[in-house]
């Protein structure tokens, strides 16, 4: 065998315009991540203004991007997580990849006007998206 | 389940024969429309629309609310972690009808009373009262000694109290709420949370009430040439402020966020936590009060 082997040895391993960090990129983080994405909104795009006298904007944010398959303890997820990923790549591909949703919020002060003329001043759970997870 | 699904369509059929839009079934089920941003946003989802067209509400009091909006929570909305106090929901009415009942007396100082009648429509049955007063503005027309202390009559005019524990009205209601009508101060609050009290707690729709209160010069004040009998003529009839708990779900609990992380209903296991965290604590508060004890 050497001599098969030998022949392959001379030939190069890698393209030479190959680059190795790129390569191992692909393993350790996945392009375009899970991540927390801003948006920017001002009520009165939605035309809401004329009802909703504060915050002048509101960022709720939003989570975006690709769960790694092995996504452990980084997401806070559970194993559940990688259980349903292993179902989808080898047994039923019907059944979802995990989702990048978000796992923790903040919440919104707004003062409004109601429709009686009256003016309500209300704090919100949940209406700021502060942290994302796999699930 | 069938069972349910059933009911839900069942009820949805007979909200349609009444001419309620559909997308007002997807109103939380506390009794009265959902309160705040909740209906609009499905009214938004359901046909695109914004909120249903308001009444404007009066400049001073959208003045105040929005110092107090900018007092309570940051440019981005989120409200500000210095406040020890409960409330997450203060709600402005203003009195959908008044009159001036006479024109007070110059040398008693007693001011001219006034009749109110405040709509509660918009409070739900989740709001639960923990504090309220009535609201004066002072505009720089109204002329007085730089401090005045007042005593408020306030009598509440009709009955109709859905549970018995109230008198029947007219009930009258002596406050000594000492308060000081000071220059420099834009507005000044009157305490009526002991009288409003029971009235929001039995949720009544509306609050009928007349307020009068008689007014005297600060005896400490040394007498000076220029003092003479105030006419101190409130211009305004006063706003009623209520500061309230709202304890649905989609409302912010501050000391429930501050006491625990994360609320059991995202990891269920957290409630065997939380009952360890609360043994735990009830085990150390002993323990400290014993050493304090000792």
């Amino acid at each position: 065998d050497w001599e098969t082997g030998s022949s392959d040895l001379k030939k190069p391993l890698v393209p030479a315009s190959f680059n190795l960090s790129d390569y191992f990129k692909q393993f350790l983080f996945p392009q375009n991540e899970c991540e927390l994405h801003d948006f920017r909104l001002s009520f009165s795009q939605l035309k809401w203004d004329n009802w909703i006298v504060a915050p002048h904007r509101y960022n709720p944010r939003y989570c975006k991007g690709d769960c790694p398959r092995a996504v452990g303890h980084r997401y806070g997820s559970p194993v559940h997580t990688m259980v349903q990923n292993i179902i989808y790549e080898k047994l039923d591909s019907s059944v979802p990849k995990p989702s990048c949703v978000p796992a923790k919020y903040n919440p919104l002060s707004v003062l409004t006007i109601e429709p009686d003329g009256s003016i309500a001043y209300k704090e919100y759970e949940d209406m700021i998206a502060t942290k994302c997870t796999c699930r | 389940s069938q069972a349910s699904r059933g009911d839900a369509h069942l009820t949805s059929s007979s909200e349609l024969e009444s001419g309620a839009e559909p997308w007002s079934l997807l109103q939380p089920l506390d009794g009265r429309g959902g309160s705040g941003l909740l209906s609009p946003l499905f009214k938004v989802l359901y046909d695109g629309q914004g909120g249903a067209p308001r009444l404007q509400p009066d400049s001073r009091a959208l003045r105040y609310m929005k110092r107090l909006y900018k007092a309570y929570a940051t440019k981005e909305g989120i409200p500000k972690s210095n406040r020890s106090h409960l409330y997450n929901t203060v709600r402005l009415f203003t009195p959908c009808a008044q009159h001036k009942q006479d024109s007070g007396d110059q040398v008693t100082g007693a001011l001219p009373s006034m009749d109110l009648l405040f709509s509660l429509d918009r409070v739900t049955a989740v709001e639960h009262l923990l504090k309220s007063v009535l609201l004066y503005t002072l505009n720089n027309t109204v002329s007085f000694p730089s401090t005045l202390k007042c005593l408020c009559n306030l009598v509440i005019k009709e009955s109709g109290f859905s549970n018995r524990t109230l008198p029947r009205a007219p009930y009258s209601f002596t406050f000594n709420s000492q308060f000081e009508f000071r220059k420099k101060h834009k507005w000044v609050e009157v305490d009526v949370t002991a009288l409003l009290q029971p009235l929001v707690a039995s949720n009544k729709r509306s609050i009928h009430m007349s307020v009068d209160f008689t007014c005297v010069k600060d005896q400490l004040q040394q007498p000076s040439a220029q003092d003479h009998p105030f006419n101190l003529t409130l211009p305004t009839p006063p706003s009623l402020l209520l500061y309230l708990n709202d304890t649905s779900a989609q409302a912010y609990h501050r000391w429930y966020s501050l006491h625990y992380k994360r609320r059991p209903s995202q990891c269920p296991h957290q409630k065997r936590v939380l009952s360890a965290y609360s043994r735990e604590e009830e085990a150390s508060g002993g323990v400290r009060s014993s050493r304090h004890r000792r």
